[in-house]
This record gives C-alpha cells, structure tokens and sequence, in this order.
C-alpha cells in the first residue's frame, strides 16, 4: 500500500508544471524513504530528477517501493482542479496498481477524488556521481528566468562564463550579440553567491535552459553548477524536502 | 560549430 498526504498540494502541481513540457510519461519510484522521478527529455540532451522525501508528507506509508508510471499532461489536467489550499492524498495499491487515486481537500465541506490511469514505464535510469563542481552559483530564480527568456530573442545558445568577475551570459545572434553579466552580492533581496575554483565557460542551449525555469515557482533561488565538459546542474530546492534538479549536455566545438 | 552532445554520454546506466 501507498499513501501518502502532501499538506501543500500546489507543491506537486508545481512540480508536474514544471517538467511536463520536457517529459511526457515518467515513473513516480515511491519508497520508504522518498518519492522520485528521474527522466531523460524526448532528445535525450537533458535529464530531470525529482526528490520529495518522505518528511515532506504528513502521513507517508509505502509498504514496498513501487513505480507508478504517469502521464505528465493527464496529471496536469487533473491538478488543474486542485484548490489552492487544498491538501493532495495519494493512494495506490501495492501489487502492479491499475491507478493513482488523489484526494483534493480543502478548508471546507468538500472532498474531491480522481483517479488516474497508470501505465508500464520502460525507464533508463542514469547513475549520476556525487561530485563537486568548479562553480556554483546560487542566485534568484526569477532572475535567472528573466536572463534566459531575454536572451532567446538573440540565438539558440548560450554561454556561460564563471570567472573572478562573475557569472556572464552571453548570446550571438544573426542580428546581434549580449552579454549579462551578474556580480556577487550581499544584498538581501538580490543576493548572489558565487563560489569558483577554476573559471569554466560551456554552451548549452537557451531552449533548455528556458524549459528549466518553468521550475520558478518553486523555489527563490536558483543553484547552478558548472564544471568543464559535464553537464549543468540547474536546481530548485524545495524548502528543506527536496529538490527539482534538471542536467543538461553542453554543446561542444566539433 | 557547436553541437549538442546527449545527457548518456555522461552518465552510466544503473
């Protein structure tokens, strides 16, 4: 049996929100310990990884670890229905489950329940060492999403430079070229960390980056880490529960 | 030219 009860359910709504335009059909692995998706994008250029740990929940039964294989868009249009207050209680069967049955309660009288048809998910799961990274730079999220949506209108990909004075993103384009750099800062509200051991500077593409901050709502701050030729990690942590973490392949001088 | 490599190529397979 697993059930679980998530007090904040618009943290699942924004969670599905924000892979569902890179990953269509993923596995929810729920375990004692944790619910997690790890999924590769249609291309196979970029990888999201999803950790909601158990502490997350109010009450969080998994009797045995069981994959519950969903539809990203079908999710989406059930959770439209989510209050935003209401609280999300999932519920499967242990044996090979059929469905996913939510409830949707809120503050008042009324209980909603769905049930979502479940599918068989043939996943790849990639095993990502736990290294340190030359450069991580924490900044906010919404300004990271800012820098990427403006910098599309320029061209397809994007560098990014960490060196000793900060973190440039720059873009050429057929009709131009820019630059944006972000500095350090102790600011409160803008606050930016920067921690670098070695400069690196890689290209990705600004269309990914730009799926990534669908992510936005989740968390204040971004934490983007960098090292020469790996791939990027871009994360948004979820409070102290979890985190939605995108990898993308950086594009290289052939 | 720059070309996009694949997340496989950095990763193993569990």
């Amino acid at each position: 049996m697993f059930e679980a009860q998530l007090v904040e359910g618009k943290t699942f709504k924004a969670i599905i929100e924000a892979i569902k335009d890179l990953v269509v059909d993923c596995n929810l692995d729920c375990s004692e310990e944790e619910v997690a998706i790890q999924s590769m994008d249609s291309a196979h250029v970029s990888l999201v990884a999803v950790r909601l740990s158990a502490s997350a929940f109010s009450n969080y039964r998994c009797d045995r670890p069981n994959s519950l294989g969903i539809n990203t868009a079908n999710m989406s249009k059930i959770l439209k229905m989510l209050g935003k207050d209401d609280s999300i209680t999932f519920k499967a069967e242990d044996e090979s489950p059929d469905s996913l049955t939510m409830l949707f309660e809120g503050g008042k009288s009324t209980i909603a329940d769905f049930e979502l048809k479940l599918m068989d998910i043939e996943t790849e799961q990639l095993g990502i060492p736990d290294t340190p990274y030359q450069c991580t730079i924490q900044m906010r999220a919404d300004e990271f999403q800012r820098i990427v949506r403006d910098l599309q209108v320029l061209g397809d990909t994007c560098t990014i430079s960490c060196g000793k004075e900060g973190v440039r993103f720059s873009v050429t384009g057929a009709i131009g070229n820019g630059n944006i750099l972000v500095r350090s800062s102790d600011e409160d509200k803008d606050k930016v960390t920067i921690n670098m051991e070695e400069p690196v500077e890689l290209n990705f593409a600004l269309r990914y980056l730009n799926f990534f901050t669908k992510a936005t709502p989740l968390a204040e701050n971004v934490v983007i880490s960098m090292s020469p030729d790996v791939p990027v990690v871009v994360e948004y942590p979820i409070e102290e529960f979890g985190h939605v973490k995108f990898y993308l392949a950086p594009k290289i001088e052939e | 030219e720059t070309v996009q490599t694949y997340i496989r190529q950095y990763y193993p397979l569990n």
